[in-house]
């Protein structure tokens, strides 16, 4: 069939089969359903330009333009189902791939992202970021939590203590997420828990990014003195957002157990062959 | 004997601004990458000694350190393993276990003996490569507490044979 859906009893994300981009997420348990585009998208590292010298750098985030690339408007894809778990692979190039997944009796999707090593053969410093795209009418407000517990509301352009002059629409929206970052329209809520502290922001109007990998070629003079470039072909780096599509009224118990079982998350041990007794005496 | 004493060192090291945002300079977070590392080591010991007395079972435990990149050498390359899985948090937790392995059809028992489903599934980098494969199983683990789980590849004496234990089995 033209569309392409994974599902489990209670998510059901649904693919563009010509695109192979993820292009909706329904919760079927409160009838909830929502457009949402996800991509990749790389913000080209400024070097210092007319208005400042301020180069991208391991201090410091100034995308060159407003606005990122696409890394590929398409994927190739591969679906996986059993009774396991139902996944759909996506290629969006040689160093960007991502697996979205769901397994039974799971109420959010699960997005593993493998981004690098990042090309910057052409000479440009590359920020790589993760983005969702919705209709929801979202007013320029968004939240991201402050070390995992409180939660904090952000508004575009704006701060809360003192009249900002706002001079980098990117990076002047840009804020640390430690573990999630989410959007609403006051009736449904679409959340993003990360495994890992990241740069995010609601650009626009029902959109949130967060930023997953930077390679640059620039210092940004702030003491450091060597510019945030891995050495040899640069490192691959592996993570997980966990998507969650809820009605406001429930999505901070949703979001807040979900956050705990991320950050105090089960560990597994293995050991080969057969156990022997063993009494501490 | 274990000890966690250097972990916890280079944990306080890395408290460091540059450490926790990543503006040190390479050789710096080479320096960190080190320290870390090296106090995994004796951390492993100390926890082995624990679950060797909670479980009161004495296991050549194996932490398979490149897990996240589905790189660990017992569970593909043994035919009969155990997992353990901790579980830190105060509630019960159901949790996805997946482990490289090589081809293979495998059955995995829960701590009472009793045989759970599982799945093999294809992994999505192996495109390019020769093809790898993850064990799916589902794990329910205590509040505060572990379970372990037993894993036991099938080796089917030959392909054919293999087909046919999978057909009789649908037969049945």
């Amino acid at each position: 069939s033209h569309v392409l859906a994974i599902e489990n009893e209670y998510i059901r994300a649904t693919f563009d089969s010509d695109t192979g981009l993820l292009m909706k997420i329904e919760n079927m348990e409160q009838t909830l359903s929502l457009p949402v585009s996800q991509g990749f998208f790389w913000y080209n590292a400024s070097t210092g330009d007319k208005i400042s010298s301020q180069a991208s750098g391991a201090y410091i985030f100034r995308p060159s333009h407003l606005k990122p690339l696409p890394v590929s408007r398409w994927a190739q894809i591969h679906l996986v189902k059993t009774a396991l778990v139902q996944e759909v692979h996506q290629k969006f190039s040689a160093w960007c791939s991502q697996v979205i997944r769901l397994y039974p009796g799971q109420r959010h999707l699960e997005l593993e992202w493998t981004v690098g090593p990042i090309p910057v053969k052409d000479n440009l410093g590359k920020e790589v970021i993760s983005r969702f795209d919705t209709p929801m009418k979202t007013k320029g407000k968004f939240y991201t939590d402050s070390n995992g517990r409180e939660i904090l509301k952000r508004r575009l352009d704006y701060r809360h203590t003192w009249r900002l002059n706002q001079t980098e629409p990117v990076a002047g929206n840009y804020y640390p997420v430690n573990t999630r970052i989410y959007i609403s329209d006051g009736h449904m809520q679409l959340t993003v828990v990360t495994d890992r502290s990241q740069g995010g922001s609601s650009l626009k109007d029902g959109s949130l990014e967060l930023m997953v990998h930077r390679r640059l070629l620039a210092d940004d003079d702030r003491g450091v003195a060597e510019p945030l470039l891995e050495s040899g072909t640069g490192s691959t780096v592996q993570g997980r957002h966990l998507v969650l599509l809820s009605s406001v009224s429930d999505a901070a118990a949703r979001h807040r157990l979900l956050v705990e079982k991320e950050v105090l998350a089960p560990q597994v041990v293995l050991a080969e062959g057969e156990s022997s007794p063993y009494y501490s005496q | 004997s274990g000890d966690s004493a250097p972990l916890n060192e280079a944990m306080a090291v890395l408290q460091h601004h540059d450490a926790v945002s990543g503006t040190a300079r390479q050789n710096v977070v080479n320096d960190y990458a080190r320290q870390l590392a090296a106090g995994w080591e004796p951390c492993e010991v100390l926890v082995s000694n624990a679950l060797a007395q909670l479980s009161r079972q004495k296991q050549n435990f194996s932490f398979c350190r490149e897990l996240n990149i589905s790189i660990c050498p017992v569970s593909q390359k043994s035919q009969h393993f155990q997992v353990t899985v901790y579980n830190p948090l105060g509630r019960k937790v159901q949790h996805m276990v997946r482990l490289p392995v090589s081809e293979g059809l495998f059955f995995v028992k829960d701590p009472n003996g009793k045989t759970v489903p599982s799945n093999v599934v294809l992994r999505p980098s192996s495109y390019s490569k020769r093809y790898q494969w993850d064990l799916l199983f589902s794990a329910s683990v205590p509040a505060l507490g572990f379970s372990i789980y037993s894993v036991a590849k099938v080796t089917a004496p030959n392909p054919q044979s293999y087909s046919l234990l999978t057909r009789s089995k649908k037969s049945r």
